[in-house]
């Protein structure tokens, strides 16, 4: 595997806060867990509105999303399994070569 | 036989250098590869210098990928870029105006320690590799670390978040590097573009506050036929404007310290696409990616050939 298969069952989620006090919400559940935020690059830039995307750990993923859910924070899966996607980017190039 | 390189794929740091090597070799008219310094770790920092040689004076574009290392549709454009400027100069006559009457230096991979890293450990790291006196932490956000408002809003003082200011301005060698070389070329660099990913967005500045630049009327015509020509190509939508309102308020950032250091038209490139794939923007993507984006270079490129009122 890439990367010592070590994305193996991490998400990439996109949460939308629409209102500040989600936002609030959002930064404290990120401020508990540990997430890579893709998009904005900090916690401190999310804006109600604004799509936040983040890269979820597989140990993180189910209290992440529980997180949402009870607090009525809408949000979707991007990416269910990183280590796939990732397989699958490179594994076109093998095919390639094959080819 | 023709040298063999698939640009359609991701490439890692060691096959992109030898990359430049070969077009610098093949291309003696056209190409001049030099080092502009070492990262951290001590590799060097790569320029291509592409256009025709001439003992006029030229005027110049620079164009810089890779800043962040996740995002490597940044070095995968700056390598197609060079291939198309070379391979149609021939039969391109406006790539061929360009090239005769313009330099453009580009710098293929800003960040190559952390590019590195994320091939060979961390896929989604951005940051460089510079270690820190007091934090097991690594790495600066080498677009935070200019000297332009260094360290205020949209920038963290913390050595372990991501978008880390450094612990004073240009402490990164490499960014050193690269606003040493802007600054001994600033009379002649007229245009400076930085390839970020994604959210499919051509900023210009501030971005460090919301104000207006004084030639706003200049950068946002380049901005708008800069997307208009993108769209032509495949009918992707890129939203354009100022980066403080179009994306988010930072400090620190090579656009905006380009622009305070004289240079007329700064832009940055937020490349494809809006987070369905996200980082992993899918190799079959590279070439429309890259297809549009020249279109928009070459556009900007252009405009600096004419005089804007």
């Amino acid at each position: 595997y890439l990367y010592n298969n070590r994305y193996a069952g991490d998400q990439v989620i996109r949460v939308t806060p629409v209102s500040n006090g989600e936002v609030e919400e959002l930064r404290r559940l990120f401020a508990n867990l540990t997430v890579d935020l893709w998009r904005p690059n900090s916690a401190a830039l999310i804006r109600e509105g604004g799509d936040v995307d983040l890269h979820v750990g597989r140990n993180h993923t189910r209290g992440l999303r529980a997180g949402l859910q009870r607090a009525h924070i809408r949000h979707k899966v991007l990416i269910s399994n990183l280590q796939s996607e990732i397989e699958k980017q490179t594994g076109y190039r093998s095919s390639r070569k094959r080819r | 036989s023709e040298f063999q390189y698939d640009y359609e794929v991701y490439h890692s740091l060691e096959e992109i250098q030898s990359w430049m090597y070969e077009m610098n070799r093949t291309h003696p008219h056209l190409v001049d590869m030099f080092s502009i310094g070492r990262s951290f770790e001590g590799r060097p920092l790569y320029i291509l210098q592409l256009g025709k040689r001439t003992r006029s004076y030229k005027k110049a574009v620079w164009i810089d990928c890779g800043v962040h290392a996740r995002e490597w549709i940044g070095p995968a454009f700056c390598q197609w870029f060079v291939k198309e400027a070379l391979h149609s100069y021939k039969y391109d006559s406006v790539m061929r105006r360009l090239m005769n009457q313009l330099n453009f230096y580009i710098m293929p991979v800003f960040n190559v320690d952390g590019y590195r890293y994320s091939w060979t450990t961390d896929r989604f790291w951005r940051k460089t590799r510079s270690k820190n006196a007091k934090y097991q932490c690594r790495g600066v956000d080498a677009n935070r670390n200019w000297k332009v408002k260094w360290c205020d809003e949209g920038a963290s003082s913390h050595p372990c978040d991501d978008t880390y200011c450094g612990p004073f301005p240009e402490s990164e060698p490499e960014v050193k590097a690269v606003a040493k070389f802007l600054r001994k070329h600033r009379k002649r660099v007229r245009a400076y573009i930085s390839i970020h990913a994604y959210a499919q967005m051509l900023l210009y500045p501030y971005s460090y506050k919301y104000a207006t630049i004084p030639n706003f009327s200049c950068v946002e015509s380049a901005a708008q036929n800069a997307v208009t020509a993108l769209y032509s190509a495949y009918g992707v939508r890129y939203r354009y404007g100022p980066a403080s309102t179009t994306l988010y308020v930072s400090s620190g950032s090579s656009m905006d310290w380009a622009y305070k250091n004289g240079i007329p038209y700064a832009f940055a490139f937020e490349l494809r696409d809006t987070g369905y794939f996200g980082f992993l923007l899918p190799e079959t993507l590279i070439n429309p990616t890259c297809t549009e984006t020249t279109r928009a270079v070459k556009t900007i490129a252009s405009g600096l050939l004419k005089k804007c009122p």
